[in-house]
């Protein structure tokens, strides 16, 4: 299966 | 006050039509330098990020260091369904005022005024870091959006894969598999062209729904250019009328990864 990650940490953090 | 006469308003409805299905409310960043939005999906798996630089407009002017101009995207597009593909728009608010002006103009023969109610949005303060791509591919918007629409016809998710010599988008379905090959053509004609720049070959997964959401955004400019890298995610870049000066409407767009 494959999951979805999520962007949010990675442009919250920049 | 805040003022910007935009002689081609088809760019602004292009812009909008490529934001809409992604975001139901978003802010308008407004400052002498231009117009910026930043916002991602409910899903947080997207992000759309806008820059118009005063260059794309007849006039622009800004009296405040900032105005925050919050945005539904669903009246908005039904506000630009007033627009003709030549009319030209303004867009007018005042600095303490709770509307923005829109103002279609064909000439002097037709003019139509919607004064759409501004909304407060609580925003996120997101940063884009500047990042290099280990692939860079640039390809025709057309292309991109046959691509993304031809292959969701298989399967949810699509892989690229991007090594020198070229780019192959495939999918793994219920009903089998399929891929297309693009070959890098830096030398045949300007629409055909497709540029695969590699530093290190990358290969990854991505869910159809969102490249196919992204490619609303075509019609924005002949050529779209796609960013990998395998620790960041996706871009997704139309540059207004292929003039990245203009500005550009850009998507990142998280990876999907194998449990």
């Amino acid at each position: 299966g494959m999951k979805q990650s999520n962007l949010y940490a990675f442009f919250k953090a920049a | 006050m805040f003022e910007a006469v935009l002689s081609n308003g088809s760019t602004l409805k292009k812009i909008f039509e490529g934001i809409k299905d992604l975001c139901t409310d978003v802010n308008f960043d407004v400052s002498s330098e231009g117009i910026k939005l930043q916002a991602m999906d409910s899903s947080h798996v997207s992000l759309v990020s806008l820059e118009l630089h005063t260059d794309v407009f007849e006039q622009f002017r800004c009296d405040r260091d900032s105005m925050t101009l919050g945005l539904n995207m669903k009246s908005v597009t039904q506000i630009f369904k007033i627009c003709g593909n030549d009319d030209s728009v303004t867009m007018r608010a005042e600095d303490e005022g709770e509307t923005l002006e829109f103002t279609f103009e064909k000439g002097e023969d037709r003019v139509s005024t919607f004064e759409l109610k501004l909304m407060d949005i609580d925003s996120e303060h997101l940063g884009i870091p500047d990042t290099e791509y280990q692939c860079n591919v640039k390809l025709p918007c057309s292309e991109y959006q046959r691509i993304c629409r031809d292959m969701a016809g298989f399967g949810d998710n699509m892989t690229i894969d991007c090594q020198k010599g070229g780019v192959t988008f495939s999918v793994d379905g219920e009903v089998g598999k399929g891929k297309i090959f693009l070959k890098h053509q830096p030398n045949v004609e300007e629409k055909h062209k497709v540029i695969v720049t590699v530093k290190e070959g990358v290969e990854l997964d991505f869910a159809l729904r969102y490249l196919n959401n992204f490619a609303k955004a075509a019609p924005l400019s002949d050529h779209v250019q796609l960013g990998l890298n395998s620790d960041t995610p996706l871009s997704v870049r139309f540059d207004i009328e292929d003039k990245a000066t203009l500005g550009s409407l850009k998507f990142f767009l998280a990876p999907k990864i194998k449990e």
